[in-house]
């Protein structure tokens, strides 16, 4: 939308309603994490300013477009709204976004099929010109999430959106993540020159090896190449599919002495959050005894030349494959990471360690890999309705479930990955609640790109609400699995109990996950996580009760200060100062809050102010008429006088 | 494959949903399925 009264601050302030689903309320943060990844909109909830998002379980998803500057502007994520891709989607919207086939230009890359669309929805297919609505010098993109998909608001069974070339028909529609293109319009239309928690990214197809550097003081070197003897053959960003690239980082340790490190170090990165999360891809060809340290270095006035500080050893067999690392970083101040390969014994003569698609940001990590090999036949041999299952992995809070994928689909979804999320327990559990309460499960196919700003990952997310009870049943749906669920044999002969699925039969269709990086060497990757999301139920702090953010309650220097009529103190520049309660139509203010205001005291207050005002201006005009009236009468009784002497 | 002894619950209702279908269900009228105008913009229109 053209118009910069529209444009948000970069950092927008939100208020979840207290009506919003929990697992809504928790997918609104992954979405928010998704604009802090991969560009500055940041989100903040909301404490006092002038204008702010309130989001609310309405009766369907919808926005305003752009900054309305109403105070509190709405958006709805209601029943079945709780998709990241749908929320980031209304965000967008409320950024000032409208949709991707309503720019002026649509009708040179898509035909709007009129006699198929539903009687009374033809407004819905509307251009905007290009004095209202600007493309930001950017190309139609098939494959915005801000696209209707090809059936949108259709009479009939044939598709109302038809694209003139072909083979994006099936991509209009997409509701992952951001386009490429989306980021683009995002990035131009805010400025932004950097996500606000991306830090590093490389897949070493430059020679520069993006600024990473060899450590000092180690007797080897890491080496960007594009094969090693030993394994890999290949790199892992194009599979060696593109001739003249595919470069990775190698360590070879079958030529290095025992005892021999190679360090290699990232360029220097400067944290906001002190919390990260490295990712990278990892070929062991190597001894079995070899290692691979991950450290951070850190710097401050102290230690100039940096600290090193050992994060993760990264031991295990040598295996075949390209795997997935994720390593949980700490750093607060200024930090290089880096790589150490260390010849520990004595080990084969070719082979070594190899590196590739590394990304550092400030996130949290996933916390479990499922890695299905061969997925492409996966997917295609195996039956409908016939599931496969992850390994049970056990969260933090010793709570243990799996993931369930139907490959082709459940029953009557052909076509289509199905995906469920089950609660596991094992005879002997001891220590968890039942039912389970507020876990929220993420099961997200990764979008193996080799830059983390640019995957397109898929996912969902349910989560445990205690209170459910199963269809057709009194029985909680979440209880332990031993009372709800079916003992089964894992593979290694343990048996355990499986409870009853959460989850989707339209999770992905074929045609997408076959698409982009979904599938890479083969393989698919399922990034699942279990997070606590008990924090939720309870009612985001409205601003008065809500310290401001810089500002913190102490009470030290606020035991003295008493804040009337629900007043708070806070300190803002080491000054105790009270934040009063404010209403719809009514205030408190004074350095105590022991003033009341309201719209109604505000009204008689310009009420009197005008009548004062009328009165005093009628007592003027009065004046003024008897002065001059006297004025005049004086001077024609004085030229009467003067007349009659000249007469005379 | 073991069945559950209580069945699976599918979030989406075993549908697949996009926005505008989810706002045409639930009878809402909105300009272009899922935006919502303010009184300035619904006078222009």
């Amino acid at each position: 939308i053209i118009g910069d009264q529209y444009r948000w601050p970069k950092t927008i302030p939100y208020y979840m309603e207290d009506d919003l689903e929990i697992n809504a309320k928790g997918v609104i943060l992954k979405a928010f994490e998704q604009y802090r990844l991969k560009t500055c909109i940041d989100f903040k909830p909301w404490s006092g300013e002038e204008n702010y998002i309130s989001i609310f379980k309405g009766s369907g998803c919808f926005s305003s477009v752009g900054n309305r500057k109403v105070g509190k502007q709405r958006l709805s994520i209601g029943k079945n709204c709780d998709r990241i891709a749908t929320i980031e989607h209304e965000f967008l919207h409320a950024l000032g976004f409208w949709h991707e086939q309503s720019r002026a230009d649509r009708d040179d890359y898509v035909e709007i099929m009129w006699d198929r669309i539903s009687e009374g929805k033809e407004h819905n297919f509307n251009t905007y010109d290009d004095t209202t609505s600007s493309s930001l010098g950017v190309p139609y993109d098939y494959g915005s999430m801000m696209h209707y998909s090809k059936n949108a608001f259709r009479n009939g069974t044939e598709p109302t959106i038809v694209t003139k070339i072909p083979a994006f028909s099936d991509v209009i529609g997409q509701r992952m993540e951001f386009s490429d293109s989306d980021l683009l319009k995002l990035h131009r239309l805010y400025n932004c020159t950097k996500g606000s928690t991306f830090l590093d990214s490389c897949d070493f197809e430059r020679e520069n090896i993006c600024g990473m550097i060899q450590g000092p003081g180690d007797k080897a070197d890491w080496i960007r190449v594009s094969t090693a003897a030993g394994g890999p053959s290949t790199d892992y960003s194009n599979m060696g599919k593109c001739t003249g690239s595919g470069y990775f980082m190698h360590f070879n340790t079958g030529t290095a002495n025992t005892g021999d490190t190679a360090l290699l170090e990232s360029r220097l990165v400067y944290p906001k959050r002190g919390y990260q999360c490295l990712q990278f891809f990892y070929y062991n060809s190597a001894g079995p005894s070899d290692t691979l340290k991950i450290y951070v270095r850190e710097y401050d006035s102290a230690n100039l030349s940096g600290t090193l500080r050992l994060i993760k050893t990264i031991d295990g067999s040598p295996q075949e494959l390209w795997q997935l690392h994720h390593v949980s970083l700490d750093a607060k101040k200024k930090f290089r990471v880096v790589f150490q390969g260390a010849k520990e014994g004595s080990g084969p003569s070719t082979g070594g360690m190899s590196l590739d698609d590394i990304n550092l940001s400030e996130t949290t990590c996933p916390e479990f890999v499922w890695r299905v090999k061969n997925f492409s036949d996966v997917m295609d041999k195996t039956p409908a309705d016939t599931p496969i299952f992850s390994p049970p992995f056990t969260s933090k809070e010793g709570y243990t479930f799996q993931m369930g994928l139907y490959p082709s689909g459940k029953a009557d979804y052909p076509g289509e990955l199905s995906a469920y999320a089950h609660l596991v327990a094992r005879e002997g559990d001891t220590g968890q609640t039942w039912p389970c309460p507020w876990k929220q499960i993420t099961m997200m196919l990764m979008d193996q790109h080799p830059h983390i700003q640019k995957r397109m990952s898929n996912q969902r997310s349910v989560t445990t609400d205690p209170n459910m009870t199963a269809t057709d049943s009194n029985q909680f749906f979440w209880d332990d699995p031993r009372k709800v669920g079916v003992e089964v044999t894992d593979t290694d002969g343990s048996k355990y109990f499986r409870g009853p699925g959460a989850g989707t039969p339209v999770y992905l269709t074929h045609l997408r996950a076959k698409s982009r990086d979904f599938i890479k060497g083969g393989d698919a990757i399922f990034l699942l996580t279990m997070e606590d999301v008990s924090h939720l139920t309870g009612v985001q702090p409205p601003p008065s009760v809500s310290p401001a953010p810089g500002t913190t309650a102490a009470p030290g220097v606020c035991s003295n200060v008493e804040c009337l009529n629900n007043g708070v103190c806070v300190v803002d520049g080491g000054m105790p100062e009270c934040r009063c309660d404010v209403g719809d139509d009514w205030w408190y203010y004074g350095n105590r809050c022991q003033n009341k205001g309201s719209i109604k005291d505000k009204t008689t207050l310009a009420l009197a102010s005008s009548l004062s005002v009328l009165a005093a201006m009628l007592i003027i005009t009065l004046v003024t008429v008897i002065c001059l009236k006297k004025k005049y009468k004086k001077r024609a009784n004085d030229d009467g006088v003067i007349m009659r002497n000249t007469g005379a | 494959s073991p069945r559950a002894k209580l069945p699976d619950y599918d979030v989406d209702g075993g549908r697949d949903l996009d926005i505008f279908d989810i706002n045409e269900e639930a009878g809402l009228n909105l300009v272009e399925g899922d935006i919502v105008l303010d009184e300035t913009q619904t006078r222009n229109s």
